[in-house]
């Protein structure tokens, strides 16, 4: 199996959800992150001076999958969370070992 | 010669003024240009860079780094322009492409000049910050061509960004000579015979940071139009990577129409520093021994 | 060394804590994270119509431990996190090729 | 291509990643977690009593470069990242398989 790790712009976390239930894949885990590149954060007034902040804040989405579906899923990943302006963000793919679900003990495919 | 100077002048500071005017509407589209802005023609900062009205961005700083390090070598010098690029680099700079930023680091890392061929590197990156070089070495043509692809390939290891590189070079080379638009019509000619790519009759429309959109944006506007302002103007409203395609477009222009014919307004606006820097520069550069 | 990341129920940190501590590693990062899966989020009332909110709030535990211990340890993070009720969690494995405490420059067994 | 993951005390997020733009890196994602280790908490007094709060605020830092920068990005990290004092942290360092930038379609070291 293998973890796709996306990391998108916060508005589009319905878009990408929906994309991936439609192959399927319902469960993910998503935390609440703070994106550095090239996109500019928001600029702010501090002591009288306009300054840029340098995040911003983005939507880490974890989803863990069967590696036949992998190439699928990025594609519907890319395509849900693409906008085409700067700080759309990033997709890491990365292998899984081992998978365990809790209630059940199932593991690996059974378990996702 | 003064009227050379004129020229060389004009090509430097028209890369900055179309750096700094295209910067505002960078990564735009044309129709989002016209609702926002009408007609985009003045230098009021802003753009997703969130610029203060007339700085200029990677486009000009490159070209200034390297000038800087051709006028400390006297000439030519790979690794003393690669050195300047990471001083720039570590200089937080307000923004810096992908590939330069890759070809940077993979110099810092292992002090290579050169990365392989990529087709990751046909962007627009190595094309846009050659007019220093071009002035260093008006006229020896076969150092010309040697080092334009050096200078490149710091970045930017791919065909077509070779061949446009070139015929920028060539062509600034022109009319900084007193050609004119048909000596370039000749260049472009012999560019599209190699890289039938490249054609840009009819217009396709496209103006990304992809080297031939970004050609294909320049050389268009550059034969319909009759004047720097209106070449610029032009350029940019296209949108997309209008900082890239204003500031080649501002060299060639610069070249064509001499310093003279840059908006007052623009250059009023124009960072004083950046200014101060380029004809510093352009007074070096015309001093080095190609001469 | 491998990497055991765990999803739980918030209210179930503690009891995984004391287990993995059992085992001699003591040392863990949480984070705060949204899932969604199976399990449904609570109803709230919204301009008088009552809605599910589909996430639900879980703890995700990584730990950094020696290959040898990773069977062990995930079995001890089963019987804590577990309840039978949907939701419980899942469990990921995946291989760490270096690790480095910042502190010392200890690297590998000798960092956790 | 691989990932490395810093946790790391809160106050040195700047001053790691100047240390990792220095190399030309200058895109990261950050996340809030909490560190359980040998490092205590803070004491708080809770109705009379005082008693330790067993975790503390780290800072997760997420950066992926291309292989051959792994070892000078390290070295950077811990550089930047030490106090000499407990609870500096700990750097983790994992392969990654696929890297895609949704903006434009890149892949791999082209999308970092
Ligand atoms: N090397 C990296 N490692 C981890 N995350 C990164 C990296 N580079 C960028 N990111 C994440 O991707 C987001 C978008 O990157 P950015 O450079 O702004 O634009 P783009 O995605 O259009 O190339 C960042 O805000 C950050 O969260
Ligand atoms: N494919 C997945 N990838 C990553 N995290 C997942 C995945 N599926 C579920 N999760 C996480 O596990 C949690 C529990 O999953 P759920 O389907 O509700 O119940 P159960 O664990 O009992 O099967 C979710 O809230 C989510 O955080
Ligand atoms: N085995 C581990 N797996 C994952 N994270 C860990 C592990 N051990 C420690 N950490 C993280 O590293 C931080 C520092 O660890 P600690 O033991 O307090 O001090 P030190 O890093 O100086 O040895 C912890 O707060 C926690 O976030
Ligand atoms: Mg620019
Ligand atoms: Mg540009």
């Amino acid at each position: 199996m293998k973890k796709i790790e996306a990391i998108i712009k916060p508005f589009k976390l319905d878009e990408v959800r929906e994309a991936l239930s439609e192959l399927g894949a319902s469960g993910l885990t998503v935390t609440e992150v703070k994106g550095f590149g090239r996109q500019k954060g928001h600029t702010e007034l501090y002591r009288g001076a306009e300054y840029v902040v340098d995040f911003l804040p983005k939507i880490k989405i974890e989803v863990v999958i069967p590696s036949a579906l992998v190439e699928t899923a990025v594609e519907a990943i890319v395509k849900a969370a693409h906008t085409g302006k700067i700080g759309d963000g990033k997709i890491f793919v990365t292998a899984v070992e081992q998978v365990i679900r809790i209630r059940t003990g199932e593991t690996d495919e059974s378990a996702i | 010669t003064e009227q050379l100077h004129d020229r060389a002048l004009g090509a430097y500071l028209g890369l900055a003024v179309g750096d700094a005017l295209g910067a505002t509407v960078e990564f735009m589209l044309p129709r989002e240009i016209k609702y926002q802005y009408g007609v985009h023609k003045d230098i009021i900062g802003g753009g997703w860079l969130k610029l203060k009205a007339g700085r200029v961005t990677d486009d000009t700083e490159m070209s200034l780094a390297l000038g800087r390090a051709l006028l400390s070598c006297g000439g030519w010098n790979a690794n003393a322009v690669a050195d300047e690029f990471v001083v720039w680099l570590k200089s937080r700079p307000i923004d810096i492409g992908n590939t330069c930023r890759r070809g940077i680091q993979r110099y810092m890392l292992n002090g290579s000049l050169s990365g392989p061929v990529s087709d990751g590197d046909g962007g627009n990156g190595a094309a846009m910050r050659i007019f220093p070089l071009v002035l260093a070495t008006l006229n020896d043509d076969a150092a010309f061509r040697q080092q334009m692809l050096e200078q490149a390939h710091l970045t930017h290891n791919h065909p077509l960004s070779d061949a446009a590189t070139l015929a920028l070079g060539e062509m600034t080379r022109v009319l900084l000579k007193g050609g004119g638009v048909k000596e370039c019509r000749e260049v472009v000619k012999a560019l599209l015979v190699e890289y039938p790519r490249f054609k840009f009759t009819p217009y396709p429309g496209r103006a990304s940071g992809y080297i031939v959109d970004t050609m294909q944006t320049v050389l268009h506007h550059f034969f319909i139009t009759d004047s720097l302002e209106s070449f610029l103007v032009d350029t940019v409203n296209c949108g997309e990577d209008a900082d890239t395609t204003g500031a080649i477009a501002g060299m060639l222009a610069g070249a064509l129409y001499g310093a003279e014919a840059i908006p007052r307004r623009w250059l009023a606006r124009l960072d004083t520093g950046v200014q101060a820097e380029i004809r510093e520069q352009v007074n070096g550069l015309l001093q080095l021994p190609a001469y």
